[in-house]
């Protein structure tokens, strides 16, 4: 049941689904679940959508965890935002205004092929699970696959390599999925958010260019904020700007693919640490780290409701 | 055990390249070498003064050792057990209440 989900360890895939169901039937009012398709290995691509219920056309924000399968902080941080969403909704006013006000598209597991096998087999997967007759080496890297200016610097073309960009754009089951489906509600979205680990960076666009972006001082701004809220809960400091320059140039990212698509604010996070655990953060730290990204993400989506 | 005890005696590597010839240097050691890139993502992606954490297989640890040690290259074990380390992350839950 809901009260004994617990939020400060990792949780297998069939967990946080069977997590999914139970929260759906029991927070009808605040909760919609559904899925965007299906993956590689024919398993369902769940989102809940956490929100107030009211206009259908409400503005929307995109927060997507797990694309690639041995972060799994991220997965452990969409739990956490939308247990907090919930929880904080009677009592927090300003939790409440956002629900009230956006719709959050939450996607604990974008990667769902991806980390059930981290969980099974290779705790260092990172890629799909898509198969390839011509090759021996599976999986394609979904941050690589995205419809723009796919497989060019930072992405390779070699089926064995973790940055494999794939046979063509949006090969990927996953990522055509949820391609698709923010295509079709683009005008809604106000924000795409896209949780990663590790490095405590938060970058915008662009990442497959040295340039910048046309409404630079809003999105420099949002970063700021953001990442200030963050350092405020346990004086984490983290690194932000555009993911050229402040991580390297990479092709055919989700950040870069939602920014081209006309939404404003496309963000991807890098959780905690800079480099002590890495991939194997300790659940100890699922806590302090899903507390803080939870004041960035909610600085975020304020500044949202504002004019910049 | 976890994973078939398959990381037991892995190690993570952080390694700092200092100048365009230690990257060129660490690029030519790391094609020699099947190691995982934690960070950044591809040896492609290495450049000076920014670390490279990799996943060294147990067997290979030793050898790249020797190597960074003699071309000078900065480096040092930031896990020196991986298996440890992967069950220390989920406690002591076991495999099967895991999975």
């Amino acid at each position: 049941s809901e009260s004994q989900h617990d939020y400060n360890v990792y949780h297998s895939l069939e967990e946080i689904q069977s997590w999914m169901f139970e929260m759906n039937r029991t927070h009808p009012d605040l909760l919609d679940m559904f899925s965007v398709g299906k993956s590689y290995e024919g398993r369902p691509l769940y989102v809940l959508q956490l929100g107030k219920r009211g206009h259908p056309h409400k503005k929307a924000v995109w927060i997507d965890c797990g694309v690639h399968a041995r972060e799994w902080i991220g997965p452990a941080f969409c739990q956490w935002f939308v247990k907090e969403g919930i929880a904080s909704y009677q009592d927090d006013s300003v939790m409440r205004r956002l629900l009230d006000q956006l719709s959050f598209y939450i996607m604990p597991v974008f990667n769902v092929d991806g980390y059930h096998f981290s969980w099974t087999t290779d705790r260092f997967w990172r890629k799909t699970r898509s198969k390839n007759p011509k090759f021996h080496c599976r999986g394609v890297d979904a941050n690589r696959n995205w419809k723009v200016k796919w497989c060019d610097e930072g992405a390779s073309s070699h089926p064995c390599d973790d940055t494999y960009c794939g046979p063509f754009p949006e090969s990927e089951p996953e990522v055509r999925a949820v391609a698709k489906f923010l295509r079709k509600h683009k005008k809604r979205f106000r924000a795409y958010i896209s949780i990663h680990a590790y490095a405590q960076m938060l970058l915008y666009p662009y990442s497959y260019k040295y340039a910048t972006i046309p409404n630079f001082s809003c999105v420099e701004l949002a970063a700021h904020n953001a990442v200030t809220a963050l350092y405020s809960a346990y004086g984490v400091k983290y690194r932000y700007g555009p993911a050229s320059t402040t991580l390297y140039v990479s092709s055919g990212s989700s950040i870069d693919w939602a920014y081209r698509s006309g939404i404003p604010y496309a963000f991807a996070f890098e959780l905690r640490d800079t480099g002590y655990f890495g991939f194997l953060l300790p659940e100890s730290l699922i806590s302090p780290t899903c507390t803080e990204t939870m004041r960035a993400v909610t600085a975020i989506a304020s500044g949202l409701l504002k004019k910049c | 055990r976890l994973y078939n005890n398959r990381y037991a005696g892995d190690q993570v590597f952080r390694i700092t390249p200092g100048s365009d010839e230690d990257v060129r240097v660490l690029k030519d050691v790391l094609e020699h070498v099947k190691v995982d890139f934690w960070q950044p993502n591809s040896a492609s992606l290495i450049g000076p003064n920014a670390t490279v954490d990799v996943h060294v297989k147990r067997g290979d640890t030793r050898g790249l050792r020797a190597r960074l040690k003699q071309e000078h290259i900065d480096h040092q074990v930031f896990i020196s057990d991986l298996q440890r380390e992967i069950e220390k992350q989920t406690g002591n839950r076991s495999s099967r209440q895991r999975r």
